[in-house]
């Protein structure tokens, strides 16, 4: 199903987005 | 080169209200309208970073502001400047190209656009925060839709930030 392969890639596309979020070092000047 | 698809300024105002909904403050914050006083945002600061937005801060947001428009603005640009403060001086970013939020249109007119720039503004401050784990970690959680406006809104946030 077309529908169900876009609605898993976007799926995919949020959680590595989110993820590299998650592991970027919070800035900070000190 | 890869640019941030551009926002629906409605579509992101409507999806960051859902959004700060899941921090849950004692005021009510389903409508733009509930916005506009800025109590509820000073509110989210604050548990975003109660160091920074500390009680001091808050208390010099007027909490029963009524239908007057220019105490919701003057509550609100001191609200724009703590968050533009809080970038420099906590975050360590500038945001030098991002189009600041109008608020005189927001506190006059309850515009949902430029209530959605300072929602923007916020969830920056959300997943760059030393908290930003259980931020985004909620966010994760979120309807689909509502995540991929969230991620929309902080990539273009991302594009605008110089260290």
């Amino acid at each position: 199903d077309p529908n169900m392969k876009a609605g898993a890639a976007n799926e995919g596309v949020l959680a590595n987005f989110f993820n590299s979020l998650l592991s970027k070092k919070t800035g900070s000047p000190g | 080169m890869s640019t941030p698809e551009s926002l629906d300024r409605m579509e992101l105002c409507e999806s960051l209200l859902t959004w700060i909904q899941t921090f849950e403050v004692d005021a009510p914050c389903k409508r733009v309208e509930d916005l506009t006083n800025g109590a509820v945002m000073a509110q989210v600061l604050q548990k975003i970073d109660g160091g920074y937005f500390s009680d001091a801060w808050i208390s010099r947001i007027k909490p029963e502001v009524g239908d007057n428009w220019r105490l919701k603005v003057s509550n609100l640009k001191k609200i724009l400047t703590g968050i533009l403060d809080y970038y420099q001086e906590v975050l360590g970013q500038q945001i030098n190209d991002f189009t600041l939020p109008d608020v005189n249109l927001i506190g006059e007119h309850s515009d949902a656009a430029e209530l959605g720039r300072m929602l923007q503004l916020i969830l920056g401050c959300a997943v760059n925060c030393e908290q930003k784990q259980e931020y985004i970690q909620t966010i994760m959680v979120m309807e689909e839709s509502v995540q991929h406006v969230v991620m929309t809104a902080i990539q273009e946030l991302m594009s605008k930030e110089t260290p």
